[in-house]
């Protein structure tokens, strides 16, 4: 069955994004069929992939005027077994329209279950779906832990990353009491790690300790080249596939998909 | 009178924090009475300080409850100058609760102003009010906008920086237009600059473009002295004085204080 993440964590420019997008990119060069849906009202993650916002229906329509998921999708150029539901400009209202209407943090998951069932039923059925959340703990976030059956946390090896870490979790597990029992926290990725520099190596030995079982111990290195993609509309994975940015990536989605659900 | 500045910009990790503690550090160091508000639920401005956030009255206290700013006020150690109002576990539930509330938007303009109307009748006037927002456009950010006269956007020289601009300009001039006719953009710093990379240089060239009036040609420099500083309670401007991102900040902070409110 098709295993759905959602990307998340409110520290802002910790490689929600980058990682998002990149993983998916990976998984479909390996012949799975992924869909990647965009819930940052930034879009970075439909920039990311080259796709215009200006015009488009995108995923304000999808989770706000329920309209099904298959009318936003567009195929990602380059990539011919990954998708993409983009955001558009107006999904920065949906947050605000969503907090008086019924059912508010069930409605992606309403959109995605019938999409997921519609593919299987043409026999094209989806492997992976992964979600892109905003630098927060809101209605769009909460949507998308409800939709997902897997967390994946990205964090910076920073020192402030650590810190937002207890909220997020305490949410997480509201979400699993209240909303979705599914839901579980299988994968944290490490980004932007230098090595060189003391502060990274403490985070990654902090994360080591008190999460081995979820730690995909691949460090995400920080490199200009995987920065410097979005600004040609592609991911790193075709902008510099042998660049040390591009493998970490290729070999991180390759853990995530050997190692199943199975945490 | 009072400088009221807002520190915003909805793209996350962007060096909005970094920006708003070092330059309070840097114009307090220059003898200007200075007041850092913390309004984002990570508190990662409390933390940078060294101030501990779990058993205090916050800046939830104060928006969500009416407390006087008053009584959350902590002077910042290493600092005489230097005061914050720090942000508790409990922000993370204030914006939920304000949106049924009566003049949300105004509830920190209230308390700001109370504020700084006492400071001056007990002949203790501020010289300046930093007020540190969260990665989105939500109430907290918007509660900073109407309280402010003043808007300062750090941006990141990486490619999606400049996506958001559009959206964060289009949300100051409604609130210009429907609550707060004097908050103006005065200040545009660049943050994380590394010269050697084309992005950089591409993005900064764009805002130099853009942004003449606003922009402080100041770029602070991609530095690991400036993100490690946190990890000791402190701001780069004491833990490594003479580094090339504490010089930096000084002289921004410099700039602003020499530029006044003149655009
Ligand atoms: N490993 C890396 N090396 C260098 N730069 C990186 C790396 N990962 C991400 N970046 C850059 O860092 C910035 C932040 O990354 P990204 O936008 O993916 O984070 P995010 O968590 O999605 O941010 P937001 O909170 O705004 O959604 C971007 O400019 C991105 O290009
Ligand atoms: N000039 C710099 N050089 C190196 N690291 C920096 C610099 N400025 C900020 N950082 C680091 O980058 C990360 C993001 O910065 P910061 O937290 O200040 O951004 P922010 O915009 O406040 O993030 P958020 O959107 O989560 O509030 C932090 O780990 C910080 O220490
Ligand atoms: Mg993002
Ligand atoms: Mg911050």
């Amino acid at each position: 069955s098709t295993r759905i993440f959602t990307v998340a964590n409110q520290k802002g420019g910790v490689g929600k994004t980058t990682s998002a997008v990149n993983i998916a990119a990976a998984l479909a060069m390996g012949g799975l069929r992924t869909l990647l849906i965009d819930l940052d009202p930034q879009g970075n993650a439909s920039t990311a992939f080259g796709i215009p916002r200006d015009d488009l229906q995108g995923m304000y329509e999808v989770i706000n005027h329920d309209l099904p998921l298959r009318d936003v999708l567009v195929q990602v150029s380059g990539y011919p077994d990954l998708y993409c539901a983009p955001a558009t400009q107006s999904l920065a209202n949906s947050e605000v329209e969503l907090v008086s209407l019924v059912a508010r943090e069930m409605r992606l998951k309403k959109a995605v279950t019938n999409f997921l069932n519609e593919s299987a039923e043409k026999n094209q059925p989806f492997d992976y779906v992964i979600i892109d959340c905003p630098p927060s703990l809101g209605l769009l976030t909460l949507n998308a832990l409800v939709a997902a059956k897997e967390l994946l946390i990205p964090i910076q090896c920073e020192y402030y990353s650590l810190e937002g870490l207890a909220l997020l979790l305490h949410t997480l597990s509201l979400v699993q009491e209240h909303l979705n029992p599914e839901i579980k926290l299988t994968t944290i990725v490490l980004t932007m790690f230098d090595g060189r520099t003391r502060l990274a190596n403490d985070v990654a030995a902090s994360v080591r300790q008190h999460y081995p079982a979820e730690l995909i111990d691949i460090p995400i290195p920080r490199a200009v080249r995987i920065s410097e993609a979005p600004s040609y509309g592609q991911t790193v994975m075709t902008y510099d596939p042998i660049s040390n940015g591009a493998t970490a990536y290729m070999a991180v989605a390759r853990e995530i998909a050997n190692r199943g659900v199975g945490i």
